[in-house]
Formats: structure tokens, sequence, C-alpha cells
């Protein structure tokens, strides 16, 4: 996780989905 | 006598009409190259184009990725696992959907494409050939955007990560889209029984093609002379 740590970041955060 | 129409069946529509629709809403908009104006026209400035936008485009496939039915049930490490090991094939099955209707000119974003002559001067000419390939079979195929939708959520779940932790909820993820194309090319093309398969056997060229395409930009990484996002290297990296 933590070499990955912003695809980690882009998958927790925010609402699943915009529309 | 018409059966009564119980509650449960008045709830439950076509599923491929279901997941069809729902993968047709979940595309993302269209993204633009913005190749930088200063810089001379070159090898040097196709290939920093380039890794700015799959760096973004990364970033709009993690958002996509997050509206396929059944993806976010995965656990989050397992999710990583499956993005890290396929979006470069959704990133390039985008591609060859935006250059199906253009001969022989790759279309990487709406105002970046490149045919044979320029991705010779831009150094690319390996890497467009192999996207050809790809994009000249969809063209035969007269690929649909409803089986691109399709094709393209299978792609995402048909990862073969040996990452994967939960292998059942991923091969759960994929019998649930196969089953929605069989449906659709059921629906859609009852003369052309085979169509389904088809559309599925195209993907190892996809995968052989992502790979090419990768060893490309690993090859620009190890050089160390285009500049290269951190997203976009944590990506290469996890498929290294």
């Amino acid at each position: 996780t933590e070499r990955h740590k912003i695809l980690h970041r882009l998958l927790q955060e925010g609402s699943p989905s915009d529309i | 006598a018409a059966p009564p129409i119980t509650t449960a069946s008045a709830k439950k529509p076509a599923p491929m009409n279901t997941m069809v629709s729902h993968l047709l809403v979940a595309e993302p908009e269209k993204l633009y190259a913005m190749p930088d104006p200063a810089l001379p026209e070159g090898p040097a400035k196709a290939a920093s184009t380039l890794c700015d936008l799959a760096d973004r485009e990364i970033v709009v496939i993690i958002s996509w990725a997050k509206n396929i039915p059944g993806f976010p049930a995965l656990s989050l490490a397992d999710q990583m696992s499956v993005l890290q090991s396929v979006w470069l094939e959704v990133l390039l099955l985008g591609v060859a959907w935006r250059s199906l209707p253009c001969e022989d000119e790759i279309v990487f974003a709406e105002d970046f494409a490149l045919d044979e002559e320029a991705a010779r001067a831009a150094g690319l000419l390996e890497l467009s050939g192999a996207v050809l390939q790809l994009v000249r079979k969809y063209r035969a195929l007269r690929l649909e955007r409803e089986e691109y939708v399709l094709l393209k959520a299978l792609a995402l779940a048909n990862s073969d990560s040996v990452h994967i932790e939960d292998m059942a909820a991923v091969q759960r993820l994929r019998d649930v889209l196969h089953e929605a194309l069989l449906e659709y090319e059921g629906a859609r093309r009852p003369e052309e029984p085979r169509r389904a398969g088809r559309l599925l056997l195209t993907l190892p060229l996809l995968r052989q093609t992502a790979t090419r395409v990768l060893h490309h930009f690993y090859s620009l990484k190890l050089e160390g002379r285009v500049p290269m996002h951190k997203l976009f290297l944590e990506m290469l990296e996890a498929m290294m």
C-alpha cells in the first residue's frame, strides 16, 4: 500500500460516482 | 391468462438492459491531450504528451471502475490488484474505440491523433503498429458502443493478477458481465450466435498489445528523459 499510495488514496476518496 | 405481476417481477427489468445502460452512463467524458505548444515537435514532445495524458486517463479509469457493478464490493486490496494489472488494457480499449472511425490513425485523445507518418516522426511507429492491429480487429467486427462498454468492463474483470485474495469475488464480477454480454448479443444479434465469443477472443490481443505498450513506456522510464507523473510511474511499476 505504501508503494501504491496514490492508487490507494484515489480508490478510497470520494463517492463511488458522480453519475 | 397472464400471470399476476408480483412485486419481485415488476422490479426486475431485463438484466442486459440494466447492465448495458449502466455502463453507458458510466462512460467517462472525452479527454484532451493539450500538447505543450512551447515544446518543439518530435519524439520528446510526443512521449511527454502521451505520458501526461496516460496519467490523467488512469485517474479517470479509477473513477470509472468504481461505477462498475460489483467492483466496489471487492476488498480495497483486490480493487488495487485488479486495477494495477489491467489499467493499460482498459486504456488501450478506449484508444482503439476512439480510433475506429479513422482509417490508419490512432486517436489517443480528441486533440491528439497520429497517422503512420506522424507516429514515425514521434518515434512511436512500433507502438502505433501494435495498437492499429487491435483497431483493425474491432473495425472488422464492427464493434458497437454497447459492446465496447461491456468489453471494457470485462477487460477490468478479466484480471489474472496473482495478488488477488478473493478470486471467487472477481470471478463473480466476470460472470455477471459475461452473462450481460451473452444476453445482449442474444437479443441484439440472434443471427450471430458466435459474436459474443468473437468479442471475448479479442481480449488476448488486447493483453498482448498492453504488454508491448508497457515495455515501450518502461523503456522511456528507464531512459529518464521524459517527465512522468507519480501515479503513472506507480502504475507502470506495479505491472513490471
